[in-house]
C-alpha cells in the first residue's frame, strides 16, 4: 500500500510489518564454525541469494555450520564492515534482518562492494627524461 | 562506490531516458512523483535525462510494483525482507515488492519517519535508480547505494560517494556546482542498539 505519511497506515498492517521474513535468523545467535543447528540451511540460502554463496551450489543445503557458511559470514562482515569474526554474532545478524535492496553484493565470487568504499585507480607514465610525469586519477 | 562486472552504463548515444510505470499497477500521480523526484536526483549530478513517457513496452527504464514471484526468477518475499531490485544497464527494468508499506511523502528530509514498519519509497527508488545507471553497491554506510535500508528512515540525498560513482561512468552535469555534502555522522550507526524507533545499526 501507498501511506502519505506513517500514521496513515492502519495500525494491524503496522503489526504485519515488523514481521520480517529473516527475524527468525536471530535464533542463530552465538552459532560458530563446528554447530549443527536446525534450520541454519536457511540462512545459507539467505547467503547465497545475495551472492556470498556460491550459485553454484545446489541449494539443498546441511544444518552444519561448514567452511561454506563461515566464509560467507566472514565475506558478509567484511563488506558491512562488522568485526570480522566468522561467527553469528549478535550485531552481525541484527545486520542481516534489516530490509534491503535484492541486487546481490557478490557476483561470481567477487564482492562488489569494495572494502573502502572508493574505486580508485592510478595510472602513472613516465616518458623519457624531464618533467614528464604524468598521473591521473580515476 | 562500485560497479557491477564489466562496469555497464547506458551507451553514449543514449544518455537521454525514458522511464514508464506498469500500466496494471495505477499508480496514482502522487506516486509518480515520488520517482520524478528519485530521477531528478541522478540528474543533478550526471549529463543524463529522465523523461517520463507512457509507453511501458518501449521506455528504457520500466517501474512496477509486484508481489512474489513476477516472473525474473528474482521473486519478492512480502512484507520486509527484500524491497526491490534492477538490474544493470542497458537492461532498465526496476521492480518494487507490492507488498512493503510505501511511504510517498516528500516531507521528513533525511531523517527518521515516526514509525517502523513502512519503507520510504523515494529512498528505495534513488537507490535502485543507482543499479539502473551502473551503480554496485557501496560499503559507506550513509551512501544510497548502502545495500540496506533501516525501516522508518529517509535517505534520499546523494552523498559525495555515490556522486563520485556515478560520475565516474558519465562524467557530471555541467550545471552541476561540484558541491556535496559528505556522509552525515555515523556517530550512532556501531551501538548495535536494535530496539529504538528507527532500529538502527
Amino acid at each position: 500500500g501507498f501511506y502519505s505519511n506513517s500514521s496513515a497506515i492502519p495500525p494491524e498492517l503496522r503489526r504485519n510489518a515488523t514481521e520480517n521474513v529473516w527475524n527468525s535468523f536471530l535464533n542463530f545467535t552465538g552459532c560458530h564454525a563446528g554447530m549443527k543447528v536446525n534450520g541454519l540451511y536457511k540462512i545459507k540460502q539467505y547467503f547465497q541469494r545475495f551472492g556470498y554463496i556460491p550459485e553454484t551450489l545446489p541449494r539443498n543445503f546441511t544444518d552444519d555450520f561448514d567452511d561454506i557458511l563461515k566464509n560467507a559470514v566472514m565475506m558478509y562482515q567484511r563488506n558491512f564492515r562488522l568485526n570480522i569474526t566468522g561467527e553469528l554474532d549478535e550485531l552481525t545478524l541484527k545486520h542481516v534482518v534489516i530490509p534491503r535492496c535484492g541486487v546481490p553484493d557478490v557476483v561470481n565470487g567477487t564482492s562488489t562492494m569494495h572494502g573502502d568504499g572508493r574505486r580508485r585507480t592510478y595510472e602513472v607514465s613516465f616518458a623519457g627524461r624531464g618533467p614528464n610525469f604524468h598521473a591521473v586519477k580515476r | 562506490y562500485s560497479f557491477f562486472p564489466g562496469e555497464p552504463r547506458w551507451p553514449d548515444h543514449n544518455r537521454d531516458l525514458t522511464y514508464a510505470f506498469d500500466p496494471r499497477n495505477a499508480l496514482t500521480e502522487e506516486v509518480k512523483t515520488v520517482f520524478s523526484r528519485a530521477f531528478a536526483r541522478w540528474a543533478e549530478v550526471t549529463p543524463l535525462t529522465f523523461t517520463r513517457v507512457e509507453s511501458f513496452l518501449t521506455s528504457d527504464i520500466s517501474v512496477g510494483f509486484y508481489s512474489g514471484d513476477h516472473g525474473d526468477g528474482e521473486p519478492f518475499d512480502g512484507v520486509m525482507g527484500t524491497l526491490a531490485h534492477a538490474f544493470s544497464p542497458p537492461n532498465g527494468h526496476f521492480h518494487l515488492d507490492r507488498d512493503e508499506n510505501w511511504i510517498v511523502s516528500d516531507s521528513g528530509g533525511d531523517g527518521f519517519l515516526s514509525v517502523t514498519s513502512a519503507v520510504d519509497l523515494e529512498s528505495v527508488a534513488v537507490h535502485e535508480i543507482g543499479h539502473l545507471l551502473g551503480l554496485g553497491h557501496s560499503s559507506v554506510q550513509d551512501s544510497i547505494m548502502y545495500p540496506t535500508i533501516t525501516t522508518g528512515r529517509r535517505k534520499a540525498d546523494l552523498t559525495s560517494d555515490d556522486v563520485e560513482g556515478v560520475q565516474y561512468l558519465y562524467g557530471a552535469n555541467p550545471n552541476f556546482n561540484g558541491s556535496r555534502s559528505p556522509p552525515p555522522s555515523t556517530q550512532q550507526r556501531d551501538t548495535g542498539d536494535s530496539g529504538n524507533a528507527a532500529c538502527r545499526i
